[in-house]
């Protein structure tokens, strides 16, 4: 049996919105400390790794590891139905065809329930392994939605490039080009404004825009977003919950 | 510009 209860709707909606548009068939697996999820997109490009912790959840229960399969698209169709105050419980069975819905209103007496069908969702799960990387970098997630949004209107790749002191994001398209550089600094009064970097090698990578478009979806989860760069593996973008986090494992672009 | 690389020579498929 799986009880997991939400505080809020919302914090649900944020974790789906963050990624049902890169992909649409997703294994929840649900275990004792709480519920995973990894899916890879259609291109193979952009890995998205979930792990909601169980402090996360107002109360959590699940006496046996039970999956859910869930297309995203149904899913987010159903949470619309909810309002973000609403406290919201996942409910199913040890081995379920269903998964049940159900938002309570906290103010008032207002329930509502729904149940999803569940899929049976024959994916690969991909192990990855604690990667070592060249820098990492910590700052606010609305300014790297920015930049990337901004950026990617010029180009299909953007490029990031950082050394000891700097961090620089280049775009370079049919009708023009642009950068922002930006340098670590700390915000003592607000500290999630700040922007830290670690830097054992310089490095200079390029993404797809489109991906990187997908990733910065997940800003709504936190205020601040990891990127984890390396000239060796996919670059890791992390969005942390108050318990676990969104992960998005982007693979490079390489010069011919 | 550039080639698009795919995750699976990175990770292994369990």
């Amino acid at each position: 049996m799986l009880e997991a209860k939400f505080e809020e709707a919302s914090l649900f909606k944020r974790i789906i919105d963050g990624f049902k548009d890169c992909v649409q068939l997703v294994n929840f697996q649900c275990k004792e400390d709480g519920i995973i999820a990894q899916a890879v997109d259609d291109s193979r490009v952009l890995l998205v790794s979930l792990e909601i912790g169980i402090e996360a959840f107002q109360n959590y229960r699940c006496d046996h590891p039970v999956t859910l399969g869930i297309d995203l698209t149904s899913l987010s169709k159903i949470l619309r139905c909810g309002n973000n105050t609403d406290n919201l419980t996942l409910i199913a069975d040890d081995t379920p065809d269903s998964v049940l819905l159900l938002f309570e209103d906290t103010k008032k007496d207002r329930i509502a329930e729904y149940s999803l069908k569940l899929m049976d969702i024959d994916a690969e799960f991909l192990k990855i392994e604690d990667l070592a990387y060249d820098c990492t970098l910590k700052m606010p997630s609305p300014e790297f939605s920015k930049i990337v949004r901004d950026l990617s209107q010029l180009s299909d790749s953007i490029n990031i490039m950082i050394t000891k002191e700097t961090i620089k994001f280049v775009a370079d398209g049919d009708i023009g080009s642009g950068s922002v550089i930006l340098k670590p600094f700390v915000n003592m009064d607000k500290p999630q404004e700040s922007i830290n970097l670690n830097m054992d090698q310089p490095v200079d990578l390029t993404f797809g825009s489109k991906y990187l478009l997908d990733i910065v979806k997940g800003s709504a989860l936190s205020d601040n977003v990891g990127v984890r760069l390396s000239s060796e593996a996919p670059a890791l973008f992390q969005f942390d919950l108050k318990s676990g986090y969104l992960q998005f494992f982007l693979a490079p672009k390489f010069n011919d | 510009a550039g080639v698009q690389v795919r995750l699976d020579g990175f990770f292994q498929v369990v």
